[in-house]
């Protein structure tokens, strides 16, 4: 028996989701920080982050369409977190950098917050 | 999968959605 693994299906599908992000096609959720907005799909945010998972499979609150989140939540590294969502590239600025792990720690993205940790270990002199 | 001959297929996988139609 033969199997044909499509190596690079996992990320050409969530560059399809990106991309139905950008043109807002099934989005279900607006995510306020701040006085900002940010749609996105439910699954995707559930599948990454920590604080999601728990929203969304809360049955009294997966219908919501509309969450907000902490007010001390940075709008600028949330941006950046929901970019590494739909892209698994995670902008790492040292301006931004405590609060993307300040964001990434209350989304409950472990991986993400042991990158910055890195990341400011080895930017430290 | 043990014992299934696993070829690697490195091309596109999908169509792409565009960015806009």
């Amino acid at each position: 028996d033969s199997c044909i693994q499509f190596t690079r299906h996992a990320s050409d599908v969530l560059l399809n989701l990106n991309r139905l992000r950008s043109r807002d096609i099934l989005t279900d959720v607006t995510i306020l920080v701040n006085r900002q907005q940010f749609r996105a799909h439910k699954t995707v945010l559930m599948a990454c982050s920590g604080l999601f998972y728990t929203i969304f499979t809360d049955s009294h609150k997966c219908n919501l369409n509309a969450i907000s989140l902490d007010p001390k939540v940075d709008p600028e590294g949330f941006a950046i977190l929901l970019e590494f969502m739909y892209t698994s590239r995670l902008t790492l600025k040292e301006s931004l950098i405590m609060s993307i792990m300040n964001t990434a720690i209350y989304l409950q993205m472990d991986h993400v917050v042991d990158t910055c940790h890195r990341f400011i270990k080895s930017s430290d002199p | 999968y043990e014992g299934v001959n696993t070829i690697k297929e490195r091309g596109r996988s999908i169509h792409e959605i565009p960015r806009q139609d």
